[in-house]
């Protein structure tokens, strides 16, 4: 139906951009509609990080694209919000201080939703309450291993 | 909703019976390449009903079946269980005021497929009813996959906005 | 035929006439993200003959051209300089006796693109001529853009045969 | 030509195999043609990391689709060897120890082809000669600077 589209459109751009400018630290980003009629019209992403004026989203970085998917994915979220949220390696583009945000904004919103996120990134390993450790010890086949999170980390830090 | 665990049994890389248990809001899944992280949210996309081969790198719904390595036979099931605590609420329909919901679906070599609810046969529909309305579901915006996040953004503009209505 | 230096000026971010001195067998490039590495790799595909927009990300040639910031004007004019020592050789054509090689490619914000070799004008063919043999290209397997190793093991056959025929 | 096609065809493959070997420590690759005709024939990778009875490559990891692009990538390389090899973010689904595979494979190769390679992986960096570093001071505009190795992998410890 068009109005609870068109109020759904509203309201993840209103989050998107907010959301947006937070993982940034300023910029701004909407969804533009490509068409006059929100029930068949093609939908596009603008958005443009601080002090930057690209002309299309496809110009940015491999990074940047990551984090402007994360906020489009949690804009989401915000309005429906489902009770978990799982990632896989979403993080690997990000440098170091981009991790550190994306990690600031899942720990706000692990208050009301849960996390389960596989990772090979240290800083992403810091946020984890837990940390399931997979192994393959044997050739093939998968086994589970508590990991202490203190532990892990320490160890990693030793290896650096 | 919140999971509580995750059993596997003959589901890819998980041969022998395996079981997550999901303690605290962040958790984390490490591990060396080729260890099975990405086997185990392939895991819970398949028991919420992802019906696409190809989204689980499969040709065939029973690429999802243990299918043997240098020292193990092939296995011809694959199973895997999902707790939710449902304490709080969320799930809809008949199984709404249960405290905990679990959710079962297993496969056989010759292709045939089931689905449980609390140890009930069910419908692939009836599992995927009894999350409407909360986003989740094997295609939802809840779960992304390795190598998704930057197709996303780059998606073409009627893709976008399949996107945008899913979450409508 | 070894990269000795590499300029800019006007090409994406790099605004500025910025020259990169590429000393040693392994050199790293590094920074935070957005900052203009994979520019630098889009610069030398560019200069090589890169004749697809949309293999820089762009939907024309001229979205090279730097386009402004929110403190700088756009500029009207990219060029790129790629210098190579031919002192061992490698280099193929009228070029090949030269010690050293400059191959640059300047491009107007009226599309006008145009190459030249040791401050010679040329055509793209005869850039591309310089390598012929030595794997070198903008579409030669010498350059693995951001997120297209995944691409190559997942291709279709036949974009995997032509992937094998472009290295015959 | 067929002859020609047919001799870079088995030339790879051979590489591709032995590469594969040294970069997963065991295990076998090789390509397969789908028709009878090499002129026209689609190619597919086979590869099976060690221990692995995977069917077909599809259901390898990231990780492990990566590394065998890598050996596939560098089998045309000893066959033709270009002079240089632009890498942007190859390492980035790599674990640590594939990360240190996928280096002494770079150092190895690096006596005949010079390398430049985009990295945001501490290991990585290690292995450069020479780091250059890519900066925005100011927004939107690109600078280089020096950056000395030994320096870069000091302050990177010092944050770990
Ligand atoms: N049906 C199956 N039977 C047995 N093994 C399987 C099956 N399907 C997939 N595998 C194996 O599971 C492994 C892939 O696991 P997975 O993708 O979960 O790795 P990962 O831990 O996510 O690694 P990465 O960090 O590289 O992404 C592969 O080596 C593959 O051979
Ligand atoms: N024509 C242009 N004029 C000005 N800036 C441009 C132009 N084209 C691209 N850019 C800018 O260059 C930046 C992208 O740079 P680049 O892709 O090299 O980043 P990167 O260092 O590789 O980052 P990552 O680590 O995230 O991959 C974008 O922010 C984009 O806005
Ligand atoms: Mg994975
Ligand atoms: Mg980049």
């Amino acid at each position: 139906t068009r109005e609870r589209l068109q109020h759904t459109y509203d309201a993840v751009n209103r989050n998107f951009s907010e959301l947006f400018a937070t993982l940034f630290d300023g910029g701004q980003a909407r969804l533009e509609l490509l068409g006059e009629e929100i029930l068949d019209s093609g939908v596009q992403v603008f958005a443009q990080p601080p002090g930057k004026r690209n002309s299309t989203i496809h110009l940015l970085s491999g990074g940047e694209k990551a984090m402007t998917a994360l906020a489009l994915v949690f804009a989401i979220f915000r309005l429906n919000p489902a009770p978990f949220c799982l990632m896989d390696e979403v993080d690997a583009p990000l440098d170091d201080s981009n991790t550190e945000r994306f990690c600031a904004m899942v720990r706000k919103m692990s208050q009301h939703i849960q996390f389960v996120f596989v990772t090979h990134n240290k800083i992403a390993m810091e946020m984890a309450q837990q940390l399931i450790g997979v192994t393959m010890q044997e050739s093939g086949v998968s086994r589970i291993v508590e990991v202490d999170v203190e532990e892990a980390l320490r160890m990693v830090e030793e290896i650096a | 909703l919140r999971l509580i665990h995750l059993k596997l049994a003959g589901f890819k890389s998980f041969v022998d019976p395996t079981t997550l248990h999901l303690r605290g809001q962040r958790v984390g899944i490490v591990g060396p390449n080729g260890c099975g992280k990405s086997n185990i949210i392939e895991a819970v996309r398949w028991v919420l009903g992802e019906s696409s081969a190809r989204e689980l790198r499969g040709d065939s719904m029973q690429d999802v079946i243990f299918n043997g390595t240098a020292t193990r036979k092939p296995v011809s099931r694959a199973s895997v269980e999902l707790h939710f605590d449902n304490s709080l609420g969320g799930a809809s329909g008949q199984w709404a005021h249960y405290a905990e919901i679990a959710v079962k679906r297993v496969i056989e070599r010759n292709g045939q497929s089931s689905y449980y609810i609390n140890s009930v046969q069910v419908r692939r529909r009836d599992v995927l009813d009894l999350f409407l309305g909360t986003g989740v579901g094997s295609r939802a915006y809840g779960i992304i996959g390795q190598n998704t996040i930057s197709r996303i953004v780059e998606a073409k503009p009627e893709e976008l906005r399949i996107f945008l209505e899913e979450a409508a």
